[in-house]
């Protein structure tokens, strides 16, 4: 579909940020939850060559084209979904873990995200008290075509609520939750059945973390001026 | 010359409990790596990725926490301490770069803090069961020979006491930590004895040339009713010499139309 190359001078020792020239695609397959039309899935692989050294790096992933967005509904309080512009009515599955002594073999995904598929759900919410889920629970979902709704790890009995009363300040390092949050999001962004990301179970964070959450995942400028239908989300 | 890319470090580890070693991390690298050969010996087969009680449960050391009420057969860290489930892990690998190469060792996750050493050198591992640790490891490598890694995990900070009736989080103590919460117990889950104390995801080296691609964001525009669309690429690029490296960049992207047969 696509094949396109740069050429680039990285200064010694140095640590830049690269955006390729933007690529176009007409009419690509378009990635759809489970029910509403095919997982399409596009190889995106980019190399770096080095002068006199050959290939140094490379990486590779499986992207979908998709555009997920989401509102509360004034009237119900409900949130609503579209995905390519499509209303999705929404049948989802809750998610702790796939084991409790964390043996998470990509088998094991594989089978308890197909068995999710395969009752008809079109979405999987992993809960703020389990884990910020990995690159192969997403790769399944990916390719059964479940969309993940991804909360961060604040549940209202251990922030803020319980018997006796919890901290709602917890956890104890702020700057520590968001470095966690923040390595997260990068390792997850890629995947097209990530949908939404949710600050907590039943509860808000600390303000302080809920703002600098909401700041870091906010759609950019760039893409809310480039993009013409995002008006419609 | 190492093959570049990723080679997961996921066979071959042993573990034994804090408590019943008594060597340093650096002799357990360099002139006293651990063995199996004794029967008296604290060490045992580990399960990496896994947690500790993944591990215990291998070498049948408690009953499997899932089967019955067994789970109560297994001393909960709120009693036993938190020293009683902080947990050495060491394996061994080989790798030789060439002179332009550069290796890291990378841990993608672990619960919740650990001090990792490799043939003598230390490095720590900061808080956070959430987060990725990546250690450039080029100059401490020996490239003829075996590599010695040794980790020490310990557990998160705040584990908590399991109220006797059991409830939503235990005590909440555990929420103070950026870690999991059910592993207190929830209305649904029995404590976790460890708190899911381990190397609980995947562990690897990775072997670049001179210039290293970093977490690449790929993101989509939509136009005309999704008949125009574009895909914008961003990526980090980190030059780990002391020369200016003239780099072409690659972006491919194909999709399968059938079966082993790709339209470029």
């Amino acid at each position: 579909e696509q094949l396109q190359t740069q050429n680039l001078s990285i200064p010694p020792g140095a640590h830049i940020d690269y955006t390729f020239p933007q690529l176009f695609f007409y009419k690509p397959n378009l990635w759809w939850p489970n029910g509403m039309g095919k997982q399409s899935l596009y190889n995106v692989a980019i190399t770096v060559e080095v002068k006199g050294y050959g290939e140094s790096d490379s990486w590779s992933h499986q992207f979908g084209f998709r555009q997920i967005g989401s509102t509360i509904d004034n009237a119900t309080g409900g949130r609503l979904f579209k995905v390519n512009g499509q209303p999705i009515f929404i049948r989802g599955g809750n998610w702790i873990l796939s084991d409790g002594l964390l043996r998470l073999s990509k088998k094991r995904y594989q089978t308890d995200i197909k068995f999710h598929a395969d009752m008809n759900f079109n979405m999987i919410r992993c809960w703020g008290g389990g884990l910020a889920e990995r690159p192969e629970f997403y790769h399944y979902c990916d390719i059964y075509g479940l969309l993940v709704w991804q909360e961060f790890w604040i549940t209202g009995d251990c922030d803020g609520r319980g018997d006796p009363v919890s901290n709602p300040n917890g956890p104890l390092d702020h700057d520590l939750f968001l470095i966690c949050a923040r390595d997260t999001v990068k390792l997850l962004r890629n995947h097209p059945s990530l949908a939404l990301w949710v600050g907590g179970n039943e509860q808000t964070p600390p303000d302080d973390i809920n703002k600098a959450l909401k700041n870091d995942l906010k759609l950019h400028p760039y893409f809310e001026s480039l993009n013409e239908l995002s008006s419609t989300f | 010359m190492a093959e570049l890319g990723k080679t997961e470090l996921d066979s071959g580890w042993l573990a034994a409990r804090s408590t019943e070693v008594d060597l340093t991390g650096i002799q357990l690298t360099t002139t006293h790596p651990p063995s199996l050969n004794s029967s008296s010996s604290p060490w045992m087969e580990a399960v990496v990725p896994g947690t500790v009680l993944g591990t215990l449960l291998k070498n049948k050391l408690i009953p499997d926490p899932f089967y019955g009420l067994e789970n109560d057969a297994i001393l909960d860290i709120g009693d036993s301490g938190r020293d009683y489930y902080t947990f050495w892990f060491f394996t061994t690998f080989k790798c030789a770069p060439s002179g332009n190469q550069h290796v890291d060792l990378n841990f993608r996750a672990i619960n919740y803090s650990a001090e990792v050493y490799l043939n003598g050198h230390k490095k720590i591992l900061p808080k956070g069961m959430f987060r990725r640790h990546s250690l450039d490891i080029t100059d401490i490598l020996h490239p003829d020979g075996q590599n010695l890694l040794a980790v020490l995990v310990h557990p998160p900070d705040h584990p908590g006491n399991i109220p006797p009736k059991g409830g939503q989080g235990g005590d909440h103590e555990i929420g103070k930590d950026v870690a999991a919460q059910y592993v207190e117990g929830w209305d649904w889950m029995t404590p976790i004895r460890d708190r899911n104390t381990g190397i609980w995801d995947e562990v690897s080296i990775y072997v670049t040339g001179p210039v290293k691609i970093a977490d690449p964001h790929l993101v989509s525009s939509f136009f005309d009713n999704y008949e125009r669309v574009y895909l914008h690429a961003t990526i980090e690029l980190e030059n780990r010499n002391d020369w200016v490296a003239e780099c072409s960049l690659i972006i491919h992207v194909t999709t399968e139309l059938v079966e082993n047969a790709c339209l470029v």
